[in-house]
């Protein structure tokens, strides 16, 4: 990339992170994730999408669809509903490494 | 949404930060996005649209593609609970929010997200994919920077000033009539991150302050402009209408829009001109030439009955590189509903019979909509072709918007300066006697080294 997209690559991998929306105690129902904007470090807020807490909507989808709404309050999902949230270190952590390998992906040759 | 979260695992070269817990403070939607959204993919043309995974009917039942397509303008604010890291982790840089509409069309984006989510993020975490800000409505914004699923909520930033926030994605890939379109959908950021203002000040008072750490919305953290006005060339790209017909096209003089013969194909047809920059004017034109369908030049000229103001006329090229940036302009996609798109891409070959070039490509994005529009040089601003068409496997029905052909404007330049000057339409007559190798490229086929020979 060229020299005018230096900082602002710095600058959004620094903000970029993941979310994963899970049931409390029944990780085999599946879960959803989606990517996120870190707004504040300190303390943390990101930003992500809300298709990923749709599903855990105590109303159903349809609370979306109500006209001119702007925001619903966090408890609008159920207490089921976990979240996580992952980023790149800014700096060099001793987080957790994986070595094993990951299920479901490989890279066929073209 | 994404796949299974994968275990947590290594980032690219460097650890990743175990996953941390979150709670959800506020769903956030802009109901603008949301208006804007209705109305352009909404009414008759809704069932021709599918967003990111719903684009495999047999994957996804209706149920979960309706919930899908009622989140699609929602985002979530989450507070993340404090971890063990050291001081360091919990500082950053604070990101900067451009203003609704402080980015032109046709400005180079940065979007940063994670393919599949949570599912390898040691792999595809904040991957990144450039390309331009190709319309906007209101805070509905296209690019066409390509993601992928999983990358929804990912952001979208300004290359000048350097990673200004300006939308997050709310789906990446978009299909139209089963067509591909190469575009993804964004919701502008500030307006998200006012209705969150305002609605953390009406919670209590513990998360009403988090309100003052959002970022703030600014003209520029530099106090630079934030930006120069769009390329001025777009404004050259005009809608053609011709009865139930419509089409791009380009101004080439202040009386003169060049489109292509399928949209405009008869001569002495009345035509409607709409133009939406710097103003939108509505102007009726009548096709002086459209060649023959045996031509391999898909092209017609339109004489117009009042001057063009204010629109700057293109500066037709001589020359073509290939591999140089390019930027297609066309009403493709949403036609008379919104201006013209702005897609990027490069000039990926130049097709040339006895030396001279008889077809360019290019990789921008190309949809239904944009034949007769303009193929400009993004660095240059100079009018390189006429877009034609794209490509479609008749075999499997495919269609690659990222395939298409354009007619190079050095072809035509000799008639227009012709007609411009004199009245003549000689020179484009020409364009129904082109020869026979011409005719072979445009079909698509080799041109042959030599002619075929007897085996009697």
């Amino acid at each position: 990339m060229g020299r005018q997209w230096g900082s602002s690559m710095r600058a959004a991998e620094q903000v970029g992170c993941v979310v994963s929306a899970s049931r409390a105690d029944q990780p085999e129902a599946g879960s959803w994730s989606c990517s996120g904007v870190i707004l504040s470090r300190s303390p943390g807020l990101v930003l992500c999408h809300g298709g990923i807490v749709a599903p855990f909507l105590r109303a159903g989808s349809g609370a979306l669809t109500t006209a001119g709404a702007a925001f619903l309050p966090g408890d609008s999902c159920s207490d089921d509903l976990r979240l996580h949230v992952q980023w790149a270190p800014t700096a060099a952590s001793p987080a957790g490494r994986s070595e094993r390998a990951l299920p479901g992906l490989c890279t066929p040759h073209c | 949404a994404g796949l299974e979260p994968g275990p947590p695992a290594r980032s690219r070269g460097r650890p990743l930060q175990s996953p941390r817990p979150a709670e959800l403070l506020l769903l956030l939607s802009c109901p603008a996005f949301r208006a804007h959204f209705a109305r352009l993919f909404g009414g008759e043309t809704a069932d021709q649209w599918r967003f990111a995974n719903a684009a495999r009917d047999d994957e996804v039942s209706e149920d979960e593609e309706e919930d899908q397509l009622r989140a699609l303008g929602w985002f979530a604010l989450l507070r993340v609970q404090p971890g063990q890291e050291a001081a360091e982790e919990e500082r950053g840089p604070a990101v900067a929010v451009a203003p609704l509409g402080a980015v032109p069309k046709g400005a180079p984006l940065l979007a940063c997200g994670s393919p599949f989510g949570a599912f390898c993020p040691d792999i595809f975490l904040n991957t990144l994919s450039r390309g331009v800000l190709s319309n906007s409505a209101g805070p509905l914004l296209l690019t066409d920077a390509r993601c992928l699923p999983g990358t929804e909520g990912g952001g979208v930033f300004t290359a000048r000033p350097a990673g200004a926030l300006v939308a997050l994605v709310a789906a990446p890939l978009c299909w139209k009539a089963r067509e591909w379109v190469g575009l993804t959908l964004l919701c502008a950021a500030a307006p998200l991150l006012r209705a969150a203002r305002a609605a953390l000040g009406g919670l209590c008072p513990g998360i009403a302050s988090l309100a003052t750490l959002l970022p703030p919305e600014v003209g520029t953290p530099w106090g630079l402009p934030l930006l120069d006005l769009g390329p001025p060339w777009t404004a050259a790209s005009v809608l053609v209408e011709c009865g139930t017909v419509w089409g791009s096209g380009v101004a080439v003089a202040p009386r003169l829009v060049v489109t292509c013969r399928h949209v405009a194909p008869r001569e002495a047809a009345r035509v409607l001109v709409r133009i939406v920059t710097p103003k939108s004017v509505t102007i009726w034109g009548q096709v002086v030439f459209a060649t023959q369908e045996t031509s391999p030049y898909d092209i017609a000229v339109v004489s117009l009955e009042e001057d063009l103001d204010d629109v700057p006329m293109p500066v037709p090229a001589e020359h073509f590189h290939e591999g140089e940036a390019v930027s297609v302009v066309g009403f493709g996609v949403f036609g008379q509903a919104c201006g013209p798109s702005v897609t990027s891409g490069i000039l990926s070959a130049v097709v040339q019979v006895d030396d001279t070039p008889v077809m360019l490509q290019t990789t921008c994005a190309v949809h239904g909509g944009s034949s007769g529009g303009p193929l400009f040089s993004t660095h240059s601003g100079v009018l390189l072709g006429i877009v034609a068409s794209n490509t479609r496997d008749n075999n499997t029905g495919a269609t690659y918007p990222h395939l298409n052909f354009s007619i190079p404007i050095t072809v035509l330049q000799p008639a227009l300066q012709q007609y411009c000057e004199t009245g003549d339409l000689g020179g484009f007559r020409q364009l129904d006697h082109t020869t026979e190798p011409v005719r072979v490229v445009w079909r698509l086929q080799r041109p042959l080294a030599e002619a075929p020979r007897s085996k009697l």
